[in-house]
């Protein structure tokens, strides 16, 4: 997986 | 949240923290370069545009906000209240040679092509390279002052972090980033001639200055 659909950080 | 990206939010925090203190307390901006705090403002603007539509918690929310402010905050004393103070002649980094192929970068490698995604595409790219007008003028002018040293480091320890962040997130939850990865990889490796510098001299109690 390349990344998280959600950017949960600052 | 682990440890290490709750240190490295703590420490950039409080990098943020020192640098305000300083220009508001002793009412000077000398030795900052004012175009690395132009660079973080675009930065936290670019990246915090779904402040209002993304809400993820509440600690999210309140750093983002406080890191939005603290910047523009920042930006607003070297620029116009202390402007008097500002050391323009040492502070010539050209930005546009970080701004434009970063912006280009955004657009040729994203995880999304959308305005939103491409925005912090841009913002990630641009951070990691925001500190250079910084660096180099510590460069040109020999030397930094000692809560400027602490800023530094608070600043580059927290992307270091941040990396040991990726790593355990990686590992527990199969969360992978890699363009904050490379990104962040990029930022910490800026650092290490300051790192260097910094543990050597002012934990020594000596002042930074570099080889003029």
């Amino acid at each position: 997986v390349l990344h998280s659909a959600s950017h949960d950080e600052l | 949240m682990n440890i290490f990206r709750f240190l490295g939010d703590i420490s950039h925090l409080s990098a943020i923290i020192i640098l305000l203190l300083k220009i508001w307390k002793s009412r000077s901006c000398a030795g900052i370069s004012g175009k690395s705090q132009l660079l973080f403002a675009i930065v936290f603007t670019t990246r915090y545009l779904d402040l209002f539509t993304n809400f993820i918690s509440f600690y999210n929310t309140s750093m983002k906000v406080v890191y939005v402010a603290s910047s523009y905050a920042t930006v607003w004393m070297i620029y116009s209240k202390f402007k008097a103070t500002y050391d323009g002649n040492h502070d010539t980094f050209r930005v546009e040679f970080l701004i434009v192929p970063t912006a280009i970068l955004s657009f040729l490698v994203n995880h999304d092509f959308t305005p939103l995604e491409i925005l912090w595409t841009f913002s990630i790219y641009l951070e990691s390279v925001a500190i250079l007008p910084q660096l180099f003028m510590v460069s040109k002018t020999g030397e930094a002052e000692t809560i400027t040293s602490h800023y530094l480091f608070a600043l580059g320890i927290y992307r270091t972090l941040y990396l040991f962040n990726w790593i355990w997130r990686y590992q527990f939850e199969e969360f992978f980033d890699l363009i904050a990865i490379v990104a962040g990889l990029v930022q910490t490796v800026l650092y290490c001639d300051f790192f260097y510098l910094y543990i050597t001299k002012v934990l020594k109690g000596k002042k930074l200055s570099l080889p003029a």
